[in-house]
């Protein structure tokens, strides 16, 4: 049987449009 | 005795480090700067692999932040280039292959069984250890269907200016100009400038030419046959409504036509392998309003055979196609009333929609199936014109 490996830490991710406000803010603060 | 070390050149893994300060740097040259035609000649969806040894390197030394940081831009990278390039499309589909691409190695390198049945032992030796990406697998997945809409938006674009000359008003069967209806201009209602008219091989150039970029950027042969279909229902949809509107291309002449041009779009599905995709299907009520401006519309016979032939079209699309049918001569008799009554009375029954025309923006929802690569990751090599030489195959 297919060895198990430890299970792995669930990273968790904006979704598409928190990220793309992320990235407009960040947009704006840059001179 | 002496003993001899030999040192043995260390096994590339399929893992790319980098320098987090060269992050930027990474997805500047492989994804905000990069123009496709560098990667001629190399593996379709190179970008996607490259992303994923670097990702995985970044699990391998369980950096989470990298990681991260990595997806975060990689994501903001494409739609970025994506928006700059709105009507590329090339560009877009480039990046709807790798995308997708991407996301099936997150899939299939995940350690997930179920997307692992038809790895080999060293494919799975290439998954992930330590992170669980499937919050990541969602937002590129919802960017791969912000990017595949992009697509079929572009294509569109360039076929639905052609769609009405080259499908109702240009003549390629010789001899049929002299059957048409008398009394009629040539009308280019498509056109701004009445100079443009187009023929159906300038369409399925078109067409050939997208199938050719898709195929060969490496876009999943299910997409592709997506894209198919979406294109050929706009094309009925686009037809329909123009045939639906226009008295001077309701006649025999143009069924004839018309049956013609849809038998060359059906014979170059077949000759592209696209067939399959549902774009004939889709076709159906143009196929049927073709015949209907053939068949005979006089006796109770002949309306029998209509209800019977136009399951694809609603009453009030015969209805009105009947009603617009231009007699090509004066030997040719108009469609009588109680012609248009007896299919009335004998549609009565069906539930059909209510509106006349096709609505030729509507979007069937996109699915991209599940689609591993048989390519190992320790094989992949980095051309030297993506100057990616800060990489570091570990």
């Amino acid at each position: 049987s297919a060895q198990r490996s430890r299970p792995r830490v669930l990273l968790k991710a904006p979704t598409l449009a928190e990220m793309e406000e992320m990235n407009t803010s960040e947009e704006e603060e840059s001179p | 005795r002496q003993v001899t070390v030999q040192r043995k050149e260390k096994d590339f893994q399929g893992m790319l480090e980098y320098h987090k300060e060269d992050e930027a740097l990474l997805i500047r040259n492989l994804v905000t700067d990069l123009k496709p035609q560098m990667l001629a000649g190399t593996v379709p969806c190179l970008p996607a692999y490259i992303l994923y040894m670097c990702i995985r390197h970044a699990d391998y030394i369980n950096d989470d932040v990298k990681v991260h940081s990595l997806l975060t831009s990689t994501i903001n990278g494409i739609k970025k280039v994506l928006k700059k390039l709105n009507d590329d499309f090339e560009m877009t589909s480039f990046w709807l292959a790798n995308t997708c691409r991407l996301l099936h190695c997150l899939k299939q390198y995940s350690g997930d069984e179920g997307f692992m049945t038809q790895n080999t032992a060293k494919q799975n030796e290439h998954c992930l250890k330590n992170f669980d990406l499937t919050e990541y697998r969602q937002v590129l997945s919802d960017l791969s269907i912000q990017i595949y809409q992009q697509l079929i938006k572009i294509a569109e674009g360039v076929l639905q200016p052609m769609i009405v000359s080259a499908m109702l008003e240009n003549e390629s069967i010789q001899g049929l100009s002299g059957v048409k209806p008398t009394g009629y201009r040539k009308r280019s209602s498509s056109m701004a400038d009445g100079d443009n008219s187009y023929c159906l091989e300038a369409i399925i150039r078109q067409m050939n030419s997208f199938h050719t970029v898709m195929c060969d950027q490496g876009l999943d042969p299910e997409i592709i046959l997506q894209v198919f279909k979406q294109l050929f229902y706009m094309i009925n949809a686009v037809t329909l409504n123009n045939l639906l509107l226009r008295k001077d291309v309701c006649s025999w002449s143009t069924g004839m036509q018309l049956r013609y041009n849809i038998s060359q779009l059906e014979e170059w599905l077949r000759g592209r392998n696209l067939h399959q995709s549902g774009a004939v299907q889709i076709m159906e009520p143009l196929i049927q309003a073709a015949q209907l401006l053939q068949l005979k519309k006089k006796t109770p016979e002949d309306a029998e055979a209509i209800c019977s032939l136009c399951t694809s079209l609603s009453t009030q699309q015969i209805v009105k196609i009947l009603n617009l049918y231009t007699p090509l001569n004066e030997f040719e008799e108009r469609v009588t009333v109680g012609f248009i009554r007896t299919i009335q009375a004998q549609l009565q029954e069906r539930n059909d929609p209510q509106q006349l025309l096709l609505d030729f923006k509507h979007m069937f929802p996109v699915l991209f199936p599940f689609n591993p690569s048989s390519l190992t990751m320790d094989s992949i090599h980095i051309p030297a014109c993506l100057n990616l030489e800060f990489l570091n195959e570990v």
